[in-house]
Formats: structure tokens, C-alpha cells, sequence
């Protein structure tokens, strides 16, 4: 499903250049549950940005379902991603103007989803998210936590193929991190792509496959 | 040093009353290290935003080395804050237009260091937090964590008389993450105040004291 081959991308700040990825080459079946762990700063959000079509490589091909990405327009890959792409962002972006219920049901209005049917999906994610009480807060009012899961939310609702998640759990206490890892697998059992990025060894060591990044490489990949 | 007597704060959202902290009393000796935890939307950081005087109460005392802090004008408390206290925000709050060198530098320049005295202080911090190589980046050049450690060093470069950190190491690797704790207690060894909340169940057990909160009461506070 997913073939990166020899990726590279270089951030040049004046005569500084970080190599945020070094000659990256990763095969990911469709259905696979990959973790991603490495120090800060060793290229795992730049990775998932990559994987996410939110950021071109600067070397090598990413082939997603036989199509190298690197041929498709800017239009093409927006429409990929509205598709095909849920991604669950360190830092969440959360359209601050937007209530916790209709951030998370976004995706749907997007997609051309009709009301009546968005109202009971949208309550459905809610509670599994224990948002239902705070559906109506806006990003600013609500705890650290409760936008993490908004932001969750809101990348799974649509069911995408492929789902990146860059620390879910990272401001979730045990039982909200554990409710969330029982749905983001739950997914996956239904055959969607899971790769999670996160500190957190025992989240990282639930994945059928680790990948393990250290200064732009991968370090390990094994089950 | 601090006393809290019978805190609440609420917040109103329409006809919605969401009772952030309920009747919440907590004495903190000077030098005392406390970690709070609990589960998320329990009135952890609106506990810290109330300690660091950012936010006032609804109800309740909260005196400070004996001053009665709701009789202080917002210049005062903006001021006691700058002077006296240290914060480290769930979500960093950096200045996006200034590098991570210059958002650690700011304290100090705002206390009026000179310049030639800030170098050195900004350099050890800089390096200390494995930072030395990003100086010159702006946040948005920055990995999430790296991000993060900016935020902690801007908190502590004054060495503050309380420190407020808030998920301090949510978004670090467990090296990263250690070197941070490290840090964090030395100030306190040097006599600084230390509240840390964390989901973190091994950083939550090395604070000499232990609080939980649960939906805005303080549910436990032991040793
Ligand atoms: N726009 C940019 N300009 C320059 N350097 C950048 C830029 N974005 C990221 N970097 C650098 O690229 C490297 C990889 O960043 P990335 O965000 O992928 O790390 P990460 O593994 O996700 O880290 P963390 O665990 O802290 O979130 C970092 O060292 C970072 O400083
Ligand atoms: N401005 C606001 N308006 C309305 N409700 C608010 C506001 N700010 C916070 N809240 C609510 O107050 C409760 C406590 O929030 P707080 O941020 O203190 O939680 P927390 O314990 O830090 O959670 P987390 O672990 O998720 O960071 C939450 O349920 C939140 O939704
Ligand atoms: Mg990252
Ligand atoms: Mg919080």
C-alpha cells in the first residue's frame, strides 16, 4: 500500500541544514499497525507529515496504492487526504471557532455528508470519546486532554484507509489513553492502516511492527 | 508559602455550570515538591493557572507568603508573576516570531539583565536541555518536544521561587525526559517550590508529595 524508497528531507535554516529524514526506505501493507519511537527531534512527525502528503520529500519516491505522489498537484493531494487520510497532529489544530462537536465532524461536512446522518455519527464518537458533555465548548475551553481527543476525533470519523497519529495519548491520563488505544484498534481490526508515533513504550509495544528513528533514519524495524 | 482555602472557580457556558475546582483547600510549604495527577478535565491546570495567578478564583483565599492575593490589582499580579513564579504551559505558549534562544532570553530581559549577563545563563540552558543546535530556530522550525523544552527553559531560567509545570515531559522521549526531571529537582534541591502535574505515573511518584484530583476536589493528598 504504502512505499517510501530512499526519502530524504533537509531544512535549510541560512547555511544550516537539518536532515529531518536521511534515505528513508519503508514498505507498509494495508492493514499493518506500525509504531514509530525515537528520541525528540529524530524525525517522526517530519516521517508522518511525509506519509500524511501534508509535506514533499526533497529525495526519493513515495508511492502510495502504485501512484508516486510526487506527480500529483497540490488539488490532488488535498483531495487524497480529505479522502483517503485521517491524521491526528501533535499539536492538534483544532479550528478554534469551531465547537468540539462540529471540529470532529468537519471531515463529514467536507465529504458532503447530509445533517441527519452526520447528528448520530458524530454523537457516537462523542461518547466513545467521553466528550458528550463538553460538545458544545470551544478549543479554548476545554483541558489539554479533552482537545487531544477532539482532535482524535475528528481524524477517525470519516474511517480513513490510512491513520496517522502523532502522540495521541500524550495528555490523556491511563483510562482516557486506554479508551482511546481500545478505538484506534478497533480500526485497525477493521482493516485500516495504523501508524502511531508516541513516547509511551508500552503504547509503542502494542504494534504488530516498531520502527524505531534515531537522527532522520530508521534504527530498527522489527516485530 | 501558599495557602488555598475553599477554591472554586466555575466556569458558565450558557445555562451550563462547569465547576473546574470545588472547594479545593492546600496549604505548600516553601522548598515542598508536589506532583498532581488525575484524570483529564479534573482542574489540574486551572489549579496551576490559579496558583500562578493567571486566573482568580470565584470563591475562597488564596494567600500567598501571607498576602491575600484578590486584593492585588492586575499590574501587581503581573509583576509577583514575572518576579516570583515560573510556568510551564500545557500547550508552551512560546512567542512564534522569536527563536528558541530568545524565548528562553526573555525573562531576563524583561528583569532588566544586561545583555552580556544573559548570554552565558541562556548558553548553559541552552545546553542543559540539548537544546544548542536549535537555538536560532523559530517554534514552527521546531520538533514537538524541542518545543517543549524551550517552554521549560524560558520557566526556570529566572530560577523562580515557584515553579508550576504543567505535563512537563508529555511530549519527550524517556532520555529527554529524564534530563528534565533531573533539572527540575536540582531547583528544587536549591530551595524552589515545585509543583509538577503529569499523567505520568513514575514522574508523579518521585514528588515527595502526591496529590489527586478528581472533578475539581483534591480526592487525595499524601506521602
Ligand atoms: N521547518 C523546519 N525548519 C528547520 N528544522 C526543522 C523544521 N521542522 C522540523 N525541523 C527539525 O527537524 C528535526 C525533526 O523534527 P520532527 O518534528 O520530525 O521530530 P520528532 O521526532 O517528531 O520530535 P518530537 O519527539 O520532539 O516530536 C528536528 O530536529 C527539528 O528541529
Ligand atoms: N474556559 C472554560 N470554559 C468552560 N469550561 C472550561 C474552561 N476551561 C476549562 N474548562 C473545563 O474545566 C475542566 C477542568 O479543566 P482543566 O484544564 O483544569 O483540566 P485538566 O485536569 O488540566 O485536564 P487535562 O489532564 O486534560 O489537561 C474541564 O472539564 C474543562 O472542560
Ligand atoms: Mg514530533
Ligand atoms: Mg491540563
Amino acid at each position: 500500500m504504502i512505499q517510501l524508497e530512499h526519502i530524504s528531507k533537509t531544512f535549510l535554516l541560512g547555511d544550516q541544514a537539518v536532515h529531518a529524514l536521511d534515505d528513508v526506505t519503508l514498505t507498509i501493507a494495508s492493514g499493518d499497525y506500525l509504531s514509530v519511537m525515537g528520541p525528540s527531534g529524530s524525525g517522526k512527525s517530519t516521517l508522518l507529515n511525509v506519509l500524511g502528503l501534508l509535506d514533499q520529500p526533497d529525495d526519493g519516491h513515495y508511492r502510495l496504492e502504485g501512484t508516486d505522489t510526487t506527480t500529483l498537484s497540490e488539488p490532488e493531494r488535498a483531495r487524497y487526504r480529505r479522502e483517503h487520510i485521517g491524521f491526528v497532529f501533535q499539536s492538534y489544530h483544532l479550528v478554534n471557532r469551531l465547537s468540539a462537536r462540529e471540529n470532529i465532524e468537519l471531515p463529514l461536512v467536507l465529504a458532503g455528508v447530509p445533517p441527519k446522518d452526520r447528528a448520530p455519527r458524530v454523537n457516537e464518537m462523542l461518547e466513545r470519546l467521553s466528550l458528550t458533555d463538553r460538545a458544545t465548548h470551544l478549543p479554548n475551553q476545554l483541558s489539554g486532554g479533552q482537545r487531544q481527543r477532539v482532535a482524535i476525533g475528528r481524524a477517525i470519523i470519516m474511517k480513513p484507509q490510512l491513520l496517522l497519529a502523532d502522540e495521541p495519548t500524550g495528555n490523556l491520563d491511563s483510562k482516557s489513553g486506554a479508551d482511546v488505544v481500545t478505538l484506534l484498534e478497533e480500526l485497525n481490526q477493521q482493516g485500516i492502516t495504523l501508524l502511531v508515533v508516541t513516547h509511551d513504550l508500552a503504547l509503542g509495544q502494542r504494534a504488530r511492527r516498531r520502527i524505531r528513528m534515531v537522527d532522520g533514519r530508521i534504527d530498527s524495524d522489527g516485530t
